[in-house]
């Protein structure tokens, strides 16, 4: 068992001991290792490295690799988090861990404020919300009047944007989504409650001793 | 619902980009 595991791990940087893992999130250790089925799939997709890049990330999400989205890779560039342009297992799994129907909603509510807050300047402004929407209606292929986008954009920033001074802040977000909970449905990913039924072939290739699990 | 009734963020979040369930569709 020792030489399985430790190619297994050479193949796939960031792939960390299941148990440390499942210490520091939600998730069983049995959990982490039907995660580690999804995620050699996907990571396997394009390039065999035992790493997501953004090509195997949109082709996981859409089936269709050709489609660049910006949303898409707003996600991908959260989950990077040792920003080195690709997903590995723990980024994978530390990531996903927000989106656990367990995960505090303030880490939720967060992790949406930085998706949305496309420049990283600490509040999301008009500017980036019309980017979004105007993404938002291209990937839909709905047509909406200029004039149209600016009543929404104007609708949305007189509810959400308390002092006015056209750009969203963390406070503000705050008290937006707790007013607007609907927000807040997409940072929940029901799928991870049942992942071990998802990805049974976890057993078959499991590291860890069943007592641990 | 019309788009008109929405705010932006409500409609931004039935984007399929932000849908990361499909990870899990096999």
């Amino acid at each position: 068992m020792g030489c399985f595991s430790s190619t297994s791990r050479k193949q796939f940087p960031g792939h960390e001991d299941p148990i440390l893992l499942a210490s520091k999130t939600f998730f069983s250790v049995s959990e982490v290792e039907a995660l580690f089925e999804l995620f050699k799939s996907i990571s396997k997709s394009v390039i065999d490295d035992g790493l997501i890049n953004k090509e195997e990330f949109q082709l996981a999400l859409f089936k269709n690799r050709k489609k660049e989205n910006l949303f898409a890779n707003r996600i991908f560039d959260l989950f990077d988090v040792k920003h080195k342009g690709v997903i590995d297992f723990s980024d994978f799994v530390s990531s996903l861990n927000v989106f656990h129907p367990n995960a505090p909603l303030e880490d939720k509510i967060n992790f949406a404020f930085k998706l949305y807050d496309l420049d990283g300047t600490g509040y999301i402004e008009r500017e980036e919300v019309k980017q979004m929407l105007i993404a938002l209606l291209c990937e839909s292929e709905m047509k909406l009047a200029d004039e149209t986008i600016e009543a929404i954009l104007d609708k949305t920033f007189i509810e959400a944007d308390a002092d006015g001074d056209g750009k969203i802040d963390k406070t503000e977000w705050l008290n937006f989504v707790t007013r607007n909970p609907s927000l807040m449905k997409i940072m929940t990913l029901t799928y991870l409650r049942d992942i071990t039924t998802t990805f049974p072939s976890f057993v078959f290739h499991s590291e860890v001793d069943e007592i641990a699990t | 619902a019309s788009p008109l009734t929405m705010n932006a963020f409500q409609l931004i979040s039935t984007s399929q980009g932000l849908n990361l369930g499909s990870l899990f569709e096999k």
